[in-house]
């Protein structure tokens, strides 16, 4: 089955599948220890290494290996953990498990220029108001009618000496928004890249340490990011291409790496983002055949009720028009061949004498004869006439 | 009746050279 056509052919919006966008990448991490090895942390050694590759291999195991920053003596004690994501994803949520104290106060940002810029998705403290200048979230969720950044509780300690920081996308967004057709939403829900910033420890050391360190660090694994690979609808599925880039399976006529544009040829239509209710597939152009190349014209498309607004360029095999769909100066349609065919349009072949131009009717073939000439090339004189020797008056009446 | 085609090397080009063809 194919998701993104129907039984028939015909093309349907679709999407890639939930996965974890985090799994297997990089993640840099501001902090990690082991350098130089203490007792309990060893960057040097496999066997007491927390590396912060920790946090994006397999993960869910029941002993699970965690990244572990520094010990951090003073402040600032904030520990940034950067995850890209190789190109953009619609997120749905995401969340890091803490193998020690989870942190008092966090940050979540998103970056969707490969980390350019960053924007917060969510805060997480016990103090909204000192840490990040908010009021803590309510009930009700964001204010304003758009998503919005908003301040969670700080999560909780769990009884195993960890804790889990789990962020939604749908908590900063008010209830009712469509990804479909809001914008806004499709924009705050897209990231190339994501950010915690562990700003605030919740207690001293980890307690599953024997060395039960005074300073303060911070420990996790299982970093998830729960989202789809961004292909605005036109693709099922993403792909390594041949320099190792994570990029759509793009259908519809589209192209780049998130299907956000219609393939060269395919312009009789603007580029659209597919809904479940509409694929908005991107149209090839009608040129019949004759041209490889075409261009959008926005005026032509509203004139013609939105429907088309390509033109062809460079006809070739003597067509000319917006559709490659007349012959040019100097050619006539064959009437025994489709407007397809390579020799739809022929020569018009005037006779060079008898003809009073060039051009001959596009459709017939006649050319313009002069006076007492005929023939569909003007070639022949007229019965009653009969041939001269003045090329100017090939046919002169028969005496 | 079907009239011969026109035949060039009937015509004469003395005062019309300009607008001679090309063969």
């Amino acid at each position: 089955a194919d998701p993104c056509h129907d039984e028939g052919g015909a093309p349907r919006g679709c999407v890639p599948g939930l996965v974890n966008a985090a799994l297997g990448r990089e993640v840099l991490a501001s902090s990690t220890c082991g350098r130089p090895a203490t007792r309990s942390c060893d960057a040097s050694d496999p066997r007491r290494a927390h590396p912060a590759t920790l946090l994006t291999s397999a993960a869910g195991t029941a002993n699970p290996l965690c990244w572990r920053s520094d010990l951090l003596h003073r402040a600032p004690l904030n520990v940034t953990l950067t995850v890209p994501l190789g190109k953009a994803f619609e997120l749905v949520f995401v969340s890091l498990r803490f193998c020690s104290a989870p942190p008092a106060s966090a940050a979540l940002l998103k970056s969707q220029d490969h980390g350019r810029s960053w924007t917060p998705l969510g805060f997480f403290s016990s103090h909204c108001g000192p840490d990040y200048g908010r009021l803590p979230v309510s009930d009700d969720g964001p204010a304003g009618p758009g998503p919005e950044a908003l301040c969670f509780p700080a999560p909780q300690a769990q009884p195993d000496g960890g804790g889990l920081l789990a962020f939604s996308v749908q908590d900063g967004s008010p209830p009712g928004l469509d990804l479909d057709s809001s914008p806004v939403l499709q924009d705050w829900v897209t990231a190339t890249d994501i950010r915690i910033l562990l700003t605030r420890p919740a207690i001293l050391g980890d307690t599953r340490d024997s060395e039960a360190p005074v300073p303060y660090f911070y420990s996790a694994t299982e970093l998830q990011v729960g989202g789809r690979c961004k292909c605005n609808g036109h693709a099922s599925r993403c792909l390594l291409d041949t320099q190792g880039h994570l990029i759509c399976d793009c259908q519809h006529g589209t192209e780049g790496p998130d299907c956000g544009r219609c393939k060269p040829f395919y312009c009789d239509r603007p580029w659209q983002r597919a809904t479940v209710r509409e694929a908005h597939a991107c149209l090839a152009c009608s040129c019949n055949g004759h041209a490889r190349r075409c261009r959008f014209n926005m005026e032509l498309y509203r004139l013609s009720g939105r429907r088309s607004g390509g033109v062809c360029l460079n006809c070739r095999h003597n067509t000319a028009g917006r559709h490659c769909h007349y012959c040019r100066e100097g050619f006539y349609r064959d009437p025994g061949r489709a407007l397809s065919d390579r020799r739809a349009c022929r020569a018009c072949d005037c006779h060079p004498v008898g003809a009073a131009g060039k051009t001959c009717n596009q459709t017939t073939g006649q050319c313009p004869c002069k006076d007492g000439v005929t023939g569909l090339t003007c070639n022949r004189c007229a019965p009653g006439f009969q041939q001269s020797r003045s090329p100017v008056a090939p046919c002169v009446k028969t005496p | 009746e079907v009239m011969p085609t026109l035949d060039m090397a009937l015509f004469d080009w003395t005062d019309y050279e300009d607008l001679k063809p090309e063969v």
